[in-house]
């Protein structure tokens, strides 16, 4: 179906769910021992609630596909950037963001892969599969993620021109994919300084997201002159860039109740400082933890 | 006072409020204690990415009767204890429970290859109450 009432999360958050293929098979870490296999009622109800929610979200569910290793280096570098070494969100960050969404094109339609290597335009047909967006995760930003293969020497700066077409299926008339919108930009970078390409398409998106979309079936023609744009022909410059078929970065909003809202830190952190001193700090100097703070921000700001 | 003239004279207590503290303050007073997991004893970092471990934390002991000095509780968690104490002992002491958290940012692999990051809400005790 185009669009599907997306499913609520459950109270638990996601990422705690044990992924059991087989409903009757208790998770290798769940299972007593010997004695007390019949004893399932013991078992602490977190964990109880636990191999219920894995296997009721993973009745029947594909094993789990390994993601681009491209992909995951680049979440990897934005994890580090977000959250302290105990996984704490950093709290100098003043993004609006709870949740980040990488998706990589569905394999069965880069077909046109194998003319990539041939040295002409770099178009590519893409499908992103956005289902796993949940109802309450509200897009703030949408990106489309170039990685290049920087094994392949490749003279800098570059001027690249992309254009990106939406390819609409209208199912009542049969017609082949219509590109019901499409633009065009350029940018221009030096290849030696980045591995990644950023190009932001929210605007282009947003009217597809905000609809619950769950398929974006997208063509992208990546040309890059390479070199002095003025001096090389438009043939001659244009060689092929060892691209690899962008990655689709989503971040956004989570207003779920398990999702941490940062605008609430921050409100709650400005008021702190009129916020009367609660009676139960019994083992930190209420004042002397103020005074501190505020040394700080002085020494900070000076 | 009538006991206190017939009973031998018991050792002087070192120090007033050294005494008086035993009946202020449990020995093993409610307090947060520190816990650490890494997500491979779970076997969940088949598909948490990060961080590989995890310190939620926890909140184990006595709550004193004066919970409301210590602790921030309200009126209800001393009202209970008088209860426990005059009233019916079948109701519970106030427990020691977290009073405030820290958020979590994890990084995990979904079911379809798609990643992603997401900071959750209340996954790391940082202070305890009596309630």
């Amino acid at each position: 179906p185009h669009s599907r009432e997306r499913t609520v999360p459950e109270k638990i958050p996601a990422f705690l769910v044990a992924p059991e293929d087989n409903p009757h098979r208790i998770h290798p870490l769940l299972r007593l021992p010997k004695g007390v296999r019949r004893g399932y009622a013991l078992l602490p109800p977190l964990l109880k609630v636990l191999s219920e929610q894995g296997r009721r979200d993973w009745q029947g569910a594909a094993p789990r596909l390994r993601p681009d290793s491209r992909a995951l280096r680049y979440m990897k570098r934005l994890y580090k950037m977000s959250a302290t070494k105990e996984g704490i969100p950093k709290a100098n960050k003043s993004h609006l963001y709870n949740t980040v969404r990488l998706f990589t094109p569905c394999s069965e339609c880069q077909h046109r892969h194998g003319e990539l290597r041939r040295g002409d335009l770099h178009s590519v047909d893409l499908l992103f599969n956005l289902d796993r967006v949940t109802a309450l995760e509200h897009l703030l930003k949408s990106v489309l993620l170039y990685s290049f293969d920087t094994s392949v020497p490749v003279p800098s700066p570059a001027t690249c021109t992309c254009h990106l077409s939406i390819k609409e299926y209208d199912f009542s008339s049969q017609v082949c994919p219509s590109a019901s919108h499409s633009v065009a930009f350029s940018l221009h970078f030096e290849f030696r300084k980045r591995r990644w390409v950023e190009i932001d398409v929210t605007s282009f998106l947003q009217p597809l997201i905000a609809t619950n979309r769950r398929n974006i079936h997208m063509a992208v023609n990546f040309t890059c002159l390479l070199g002095d744009a003025q001096r090389n022909t438009e043939q001659e410059g244009s060689r092929n860039v060892a691209l690899v078929p962008p990655s689709l970065l989503l971040y956004l909003n989570d207003t779920s109740e398990q999702a941490y809202h940062r605008r609430n830190s921050l409100r709650h952190r400005r008021r702190s400082p009129g916020r009367p001193v609660q009676r139960d700090a019994p083992l930190a100097d209420a004042l002397g933890t103020e005074n501190a703070q505020s040394k700080r921000a002085s020494r900070r700001r000076r | 006072e009538q006991g206190l003239q017939d009973a031998p004279a018991a050792a002087a207590p070192r120090n007033l409020s050294d005494y008086f503290k035993q009946f202020l303050f449990p020995q093993n007073e409610c307090e947060l204690h520190n816990f650490r997991l890494s997500f491979s004893q779970l076997q969940w970092d088949k598909w948490i990415i990060a961080p590989h471990r995890y310190s939620p934390q926890y909140c184990k002991g006595d709550c004193p009767r004066a919970a409301g000095h210590r602790y921030g509780s309200p009126v209800h968690t001393m009202v209970q204890n008088i209860i426990y104490e005059k009233l019916d002992a079948s109701v519970p002491r106030p427990s020691c429970v977290p009073a405030a958290y820290s958020p979590l940012s994890v990084l995990t692999i979904e079911p379809d290859g798609s990643i992603v990051y997401k900071e959750y809400e209340d996954m790391i005790a940082t202070k305890c109450t009596c309630r």
